[in-house]
C-alpha cells in the first residue's frame, strides 16, 4: 500500500520544500519509489529538482483544472533517478483556486487531486509507488485542504522559533476539520525540525513547548495522538540552500553533508513510524 | 511629509516582521514618530510589540471593512514607548480579502487602506508620524495591493539563497502594476538582507545577482530605478528570534546584540535613502 504524505505548514520559509525534496531523495535511496507532488503556484519543489517551470507543457495545474488530464501522463521521471518521480508545478496553478471554487459548495473541489490521483495511488497504474509525497504552499487555502483530503499522513515541517508556535494550533486544527468533513484515516505522523540550532536556548524551550502539547493529546481522539517530533532534527547547514540552484537534491550535490545524513535518518524515522499502521 | 513604506516579500518567513519592528524601533530611537501597521492575519507584528491579537476589540480588519471605522481611534501606542504606534491585525482579516472583493472591480477594494488612513497620513489629525511602516503577509493578494497603493516606497526583505531570486521579478512586476495602475510616486527604495550568512558562498553569489539586476534598471523607468541592497546585512542573531516571545524589539530584550546593531545601522540607511527625494 502507498503512504501519501503531505508536507504541510502555512507558515512560509520553514522547509517544507526542501524537505520534500530531500526526504524523497533519501527514502529512494532506501530502494522506495518516491512521487513527489509540487502543489505549490512558486514551483520551488519543480525548480529543485532541475525541472524550468517556465517550459512546461502540463503540470498539476491541468490534472486540477482539466477533465480528460491524466496522472500517469503528467508524472516525470527525475532525471538520473529511476525510482523518484515528479508531478511538476508551474505559475499558473495561482489561478488553481480561484477556478476551482464554484465546485467548492458540493465539496468536489476539495477533492479534486485525491479523484484523479485515485489510479496513481491504487497501485492499478503503469507508474506505481510506495511513498507520495506532497509539498504545499505557505497557506492553508484550496490547494493545502487537497493535499489533507488526498493524504492518509501529515508531516509538519517547521522552525524552532517562537511564532512557529503560533502557527501550530491553526495547523492541526485544519488537520481535524479535515479529518472529519473528507477524510477519517488522516493522521499527524510527525513534525520535522529544519534549520535547527540545537545549542540556543529558544531551540531546546519551542521543542519542550510542541511535546508537552503532543503529549497531552496522546489518549484523546486527535489525529495527533501518535504524533513524534522526529529525532535528530535537521541542522541549517548551507549546503541545502545551495542544492537547488543545481537543480539537485543533497544527495547529488553533497552526499557527504550534515544535510545528507540527518535527511536520511530523517528517511529511517519516517519508515518506522509507517510499521503497524 | 510622511514616509510610508511598505515592508514586502511574498516569499514566507523571510525576515519582513522582524525588519517592521526593529526598524521600526530604531527610527523611534533616533526621534522618529513611527506607526506601524500590521496588515497580516498571522499578526506576528502584533505579537512582537507586546499585543495579544485575541484580546483585541478593533484592529485593522475594522478599518479596511467598517465604514465608520476611524483610523484615530485604532492607533494604540507601543507600550513604554510613546513615539512608536501600532494599528494591528486580528485572526479576522484573513476574511478581508474576500469581504472584500466585490469592490475590486471599481479599483476601490484596493485603495481601502489608503482612502482610511488618509486622515493620518496628511498630518491632519491629531496623531502624527515621520514614518509609516506597512508589515505584509506572504503573498501579492489584496492586502499587500493596499499596501502598495498606500506606500510611497517599498523596502524588501530578503534572505541570499537562491530560491529568493525565483520571486523578486514577480515581486518587483506587481510594484510596476500598481505604480502604473493606482500609484505613480511608488518606489522600491532597497532591499534589506536579512538572517544572512555574509561567509557562504551561496550569499555573495546571491548578492552580486540582485546588484547586477539593480543595475540593469539604472537608467530605465522602472520603480526600483535607484533602488539599494542596504549595508550593511542583518546578520543571523538567535536574539532577534527570541525577542518576539518577550513581546519586545531588540532594543528593550538585547540592546547591545548584533541585531540592534545591524538595524541601527539600517535605520540610518534608510533616513539617508529619504534625502533629496
Ligand atoms: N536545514 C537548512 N539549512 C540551511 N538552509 C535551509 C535549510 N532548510 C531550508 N533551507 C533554506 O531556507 C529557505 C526556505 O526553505 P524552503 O523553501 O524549503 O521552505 P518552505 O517552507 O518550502 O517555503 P515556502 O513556504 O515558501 O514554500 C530556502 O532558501 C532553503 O534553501
Ligand atoms: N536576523 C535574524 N536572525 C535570526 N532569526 C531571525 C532573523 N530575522 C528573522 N528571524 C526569525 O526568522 C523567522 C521568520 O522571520 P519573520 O517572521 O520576520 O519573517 P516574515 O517574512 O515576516 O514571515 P511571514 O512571511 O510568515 O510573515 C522568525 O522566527 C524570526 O524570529
Ligand atoms: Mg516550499
Ligand atoms: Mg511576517
Amino acid at each position: 500500500p502507498c503512504r501519501v504524505i503531505a508536507l504541510l505548514n502555512q507558515k512560509g520559509g520553514v522547509g517544507k520544500t526542501t524537505t520534500t525534496a530531500n526526504l524523497g531523495a533519501a527514502l529512494g535511496r532506501e530502494g522506495c519509489r518516491v512521487l513527489m507532488v509540487d502543489l505549490d503556484p512558486q514551483a520551488h519543489l519543480t525548480i529543485h529538482l532541475g525541472v524550468d517551470p517556465n517550459e512546461l507543457e502540463s503540470s498539476v495545474y491541468h490534472l486540477l483544472t482539466d477533465d480528460d488530464a491524466d496522472a500517469q501522463q503528467l508524472i516525470r521521471t527525475v532525471e538520473g533517478h529511476e525510482n523518484l518521480s515528479l508531478l511538476p508545478a508551474e505559475v499558473n496553478l495561482a489561478g488553481a483556486e480561484t477556478e476551482l471554487a464554484p465546485k467548492m459548495v458540493t465539496g468536489s473541489a476539495q477533492r479534486v487531486l485525491r479523484d484523479r490521483l485515485a489510479g496513481v495511488l491504487s497501485g492499478d497504474g503503469e507508474k506505481k509507488f510506495d511513498y507520495v509525497l506532497i509539498d504545499c504552499p505557505p497557506s492553508l487555502g484550496l490547494l493545502t485542504i487537497n493535499a489533507l483530503t488526498t493524504a492518509s499522513e501529515v508531516v509538519v515541517p517547521m522552525q524552532a522559533h517562537f511564532l512557529a508556535l503560533q502557527g501550530l494550533s491553526k495547523l492541526l486544527e485544519t488537520v481535524q476539520l479535515i479529518r472529519q468533513g473528507f477524510n477519517p484515516s488522516l493522521r499527524v505522523t510527525g513534525m520535522v525540525l529544519c534549520m535547527h540550532e540545537a545549542q540556543t536556548i529558544l531551540a531546546s524551550e519551542v521543542v519542550a513547548d510542541v511535546k508537552a502539547f503532543l503529549d497531552a493529546g496522546r489518549s484523546l481522539d486527535v489525529p495527533w495522538r501518535q504524533a513524534v517530533v522526529f529525532d535528530p532534527p535537521i541542522r541549517r547547514n548551507i549546503k541545502l540552500a545551495e542544492s537547488p540552484s543545481f537543480g539537485k537534491t543533497i544527495y547529488d550535490y553533497a552526499p557527504t553533508s550534515n544535510g545528507a545524513d540527518d535527511y536520511r535518518k530523517l528517511a529511517a524515522s519516517v519508515i518506522a513510524a509507517g510499521v503497524g499502521q
